[in-house]
This record gives structure tokens, sequence and C-alpha cells, in this order.
């Protein structure tokens, strides 16, 4: 899910 | 986790510990700009609006906690502490919150993945992120002395997200439909405005004198 990978970073 | 996006948040770290480690122990904000620490602190607080909502590991939540935390309380040391407050150059920090915080708003709404409220604070947080430095920089250039924490503070921030950057390409190439566009460009934009400040920065490391910013 991108939203996953995108929401990873801080 | 890769190692740029490791390295980079661990510069990241080091930067807000600086900060904190020369408030905290020299009791002076001397050259610290409040504009550009509430720009974080604010940066923050609409980033990880999900943070008791989704988990994303430990090391995810705590960091996330780490920013907030120390934003907020670098705000109240310059605004509140009776000490600190009184090194504030505020006749110096003049820049204007709503100068960068409007246009970020409007761009935010225009510009977004989807248009729910988080995902406009999230867009929102990112192009606020990329021009939050900007007081900080005006800052140093008017301050004649920068101190060698200061100076390192907005050094330690720039690798952040230079290491940020390398990370998104090592991820790009290793991670399938890994494409974030709005955060590279905020990403890259913030990087650039850096770009200025490491130039004279190292050209007084490589000359062993005092760093200053022409006016």
């Amino acid at each position: 899910d991108s939203n996953i990978d995108k929401k990873d970073e801080l | 986790m890769n190692i740029f996006r490791l390295a980079g948040d661990m510069t990241h770290l080091a930067s807000v510990l600086v900060l904190l480690l020369k408030i905290h122990t020299i009791k002076s904000c001397a050259g610290v700009s409040l504009k550009t620490q509430e720009l974080y602190a604010l940066v923050f607080a609409t980033r990880y609006l999900d943070i008791f909502t989704d988990f994303i590991s430990l090391y995810n939540t705590v960091m996330k906690l780490i920013f907030l935390g120390s934003s907020f309380s670098i705000v109240w040391y310059i605004r509140r502490h009776k000490i600190v407050r009184r090194s504030y150059d505020k006749d110096q920090d003049t820049f204007r919150h709503y100068f960068l915080v409007l246009p970020c708003l409007l761009l935010a709404l225009v510009i977004h993945e989807k248009f729910t409220f988080r995902e406009v604070m999230w867009a929102f947080s990112l192009y606020l992120e990329a021009v939050a430095i900007l007081p900080q920089l005006v800052l140093l250039q008017r301050t004649r002395n920068i101190d060698n924490l200061t100076g390192q503070y907005v050094f330690l921030l720039g690798a952040y997200r230079a290491l940020y950057i390398l990370n998104w390409i090592y991820r790009y190439f290793t991670e399938p439909h890994f494409v974030h566009w709005i955060t590279w460009i905020a990403g890259l934009v913030q990087t650039l405005l850096y770009a200025d400040f490491f130039y004279y920065y190292f050209e007084s490391w490589k000359n062993n004198v005092k760093l200053q910013l022409p006016a």
C-alpha cells in the first residue's frame, strides 16, 4: 500500500 | 529501512539534540529563530495526526514523539523560560509566519493526493517544512557572529534533508511503486535552500575561520 510506505517516513 | 533513511533520521535527531543542548545547558537561544521553531512545531503537529490511530512501528512512534516533544519544548524555552528568553534576538527575527503558512495552506488545498483533512494537512506539512528554515537562514545572515552550535544545528538539518533524497533514490530502485511526487519535490526544494549555507559552512571549515554568511 503506497499510503503506508509514504507515512513510514518522518 | 535503508542506511540513508536511518542516517537521515539520526542527523535530524542530532540536530534537535544539539539545539536543545545549547538552550538547556548554556541557557541561551542567541541566533536561534523562534519563527522557524514555531513553524517546525506546526509541521510536526499537522504531519503526525496519525500518531495515535495508525501504528507503523515502535521506532516510528517514538521518533514522532521526540520530534513533537522537542519542537514544542524549544518553543516553550524561547517564549517562557525566564533566562533563555532574554537571549532571544527578537528585533532580528522578524520573518512573518503567515507569509509562509498561507501560501503553503493554499498550495495544499490545490495539490494533494486526496481531498481529505488528513491528506491536505499532510501535504501542507511537507510544503511548510520545505520553507520553515527560511527565518533561521535570514537570522543567520543578520547575525554577525554565528556560534558553533547554531551553525552545527543548521548543518545537521541540511544533512538530514540530503540523506532523505538519497533514501528516496534508493527506495525508488528497490521498492515497487515507490513514487511520491509531492514528497520529492517539496524535499528537493527544501534541500536546495541549504545550498548557499553549505557553501559557506564548508568554506569556513576548510579555511578554519568562523562561519559568517555574507549580508
